[in-house]
Parts: C-alpha cells; sequence; structure tokens
C-alpha cells in the first residue's frame, strides 16, 4: 500500500525553498 | 500539464500529479528572485522569508495568463483549454474562481511582459514582513521597485494617471488569494 506525506500548499513552498538554499550553500 | 488523466490512473495519483506540478513552479520563483536587482543584497535569512511569504503570490501573477475570464476557460501546459464547469467537476473549484477573478482585473490593465515581470518582483519583496530581521532594507528595495514600476508604467502611459494606482489595489487582492488558498493541502507519494 502507498503512503502519503499530505501538506499544505504553503508548507511545500517553504520546503522547496529550504531545500533550493541549503543545496546552494 | 493536462487536469484530465487516463482512466487507469486513480483520482489519489491525479492529486498526486496536481501536487507535484507546483514543484518546478516554485524552482522558478526562486530563480526569478535571484534576478531582481538588490534581492541578493538582503540577508539570505530574509530572501528565505520573503519566498515563503511572497511566491504564492508571485505564482498567482504568472498563471494568470493560463485563463481566459470571458470565456471562463484555462490552458494547462499541454496547450489544451479547458472550462471552468469542466475542471469544477474534478474537484478545483474555489482556487480557480478566485484565479479568475484576479485574472480578469490584473489583465484588464494591459500590461507588457517587462510590466509584469517588474510587478511580480514588487510582489514577492511586498510580502508579509513577520520573520523578516532587516526590515529597513527590504524596505528600501520595496521602495526602489516600486519607483522603477511607476516609472515604467508612467513613461509608457503618459495620459494614464489611473493605472499605477490600479495596479498597487491588485497586492491585496493577492494577500487575501495567499490567506484563503495556501492552507490548500495537498498529497505527495512516499516511496
Amino acid at each position: 500500500p502507498k503512503t502519503h506525506r499530505v501538506m499544505t500548499l504553503a508548507d511545500h513552498i517553504s520546503h522547496i525553498i529550504t531545500q533550493d538554499f541549503a543545496r546552494n550553500q | 500539464s493536462c487536469p484530465v488523466a487516463p482512466a487507469s490512473r486513480s483520482s489519489q495519483e491525479v492529486w498526486e500529479s496536481f501536487s507535484q506540478c507546483f514543484t518546478p513552479a516554485v524552482k522558478e520563483v526562486v530563480e526569478f528572485a535571484k534576478s531582481i536587482p538588490g534581492f541578493q543584497m538582503l540577508s539570505q535569512h530574509d530572501q528565505v522569508m520573503l519566498l515563503k511569504s511572497g511566491t504564492f503570490q508571485v505564482l498567482m501573477v504568472r498563471f494568470c495568463s493560463l485563463f481566459e475570464p470571458k470565456e471562463r476557460t484555462v490552458t494547462f501546459l499541454n496547450g489544451q483549454t479547458y472550462s471552468l464547469a469542466s475542471l469544477r467537476a474534478l474537484g478545483m473549484g474555489s482556487l480557480l474562481d478566485a484565479m479568475f477573478d484576479f485574472s480578469e482585473k490584473l489583465g484588464s490593465l494591459g500590461l507588457e511582459q517587462d510590466e509584469m515581470a517588474l510587478f511580480m518582483a514588487v510582489v514577492l519583496v511586498s510580502a508579509d514582513r513577520s520573520g523578516i530581521v532587516e526590515v529597513g532594507a527590504v524596505e528600501q528595495l520595496q521602495e526602489n521597485l516600486i519607483k522603477a514600476l511607476r516609472s515604467l508604467i508612467t513613461s509608457r502611459r503618459p495620459d494614464d494617471g489611473t493605472l499605477f494606482p490600479k495596479l498597487l489595489l491588485r497586492l491585496p487582492d493577492l494577500r487575501t488569494l495567499n490567506n484563503q488558498h495556501s492552507e490548500k493541502l495537498l498529497a505527495f507519494r512516499i516511496d
């Protein structure tokens, strides 16, 4: 069975931004 | 890229696909932000805070061109056009209604591409200030960008003194859209 991570659009946006800045440090 | 899935896909898979489409769009906003003169002079902390607060609003402006308010249709990236009614039947209700209304108001101003780009920069640096550490630096950047936008718009339309104020009135609309819709849930499959 598949499991899902459910998050708000706001949290998803935050997550992508944090990842992007961490990657570029 | 397409709201209509093959019959073999479950609604769960369709929803996962829809959730995933925001990922490249958000990354593009981050790249756009880095290209705004002065943005990378802000502290990294404040850059991150502005992006977290403002990305949804920038995306609303970017996606405006996909909406045709008179016909009430949306053109997806696959080039296909769908009516609001058919998209509602797929369960994409209130956010689409709000985006149509916003697109109509913004579209009626008839902005050129460079004006839209500068407006998106203003939208981003006008985002919510809670969490910003160097407020003065952000306010100075906002002031510079607003001046540049005013100058660009008024130099092209010297006889229309109402366009710039009307454009600034779209900023509270975007904040309302953000408050109403950014808490919508997305679902990502964990492999």
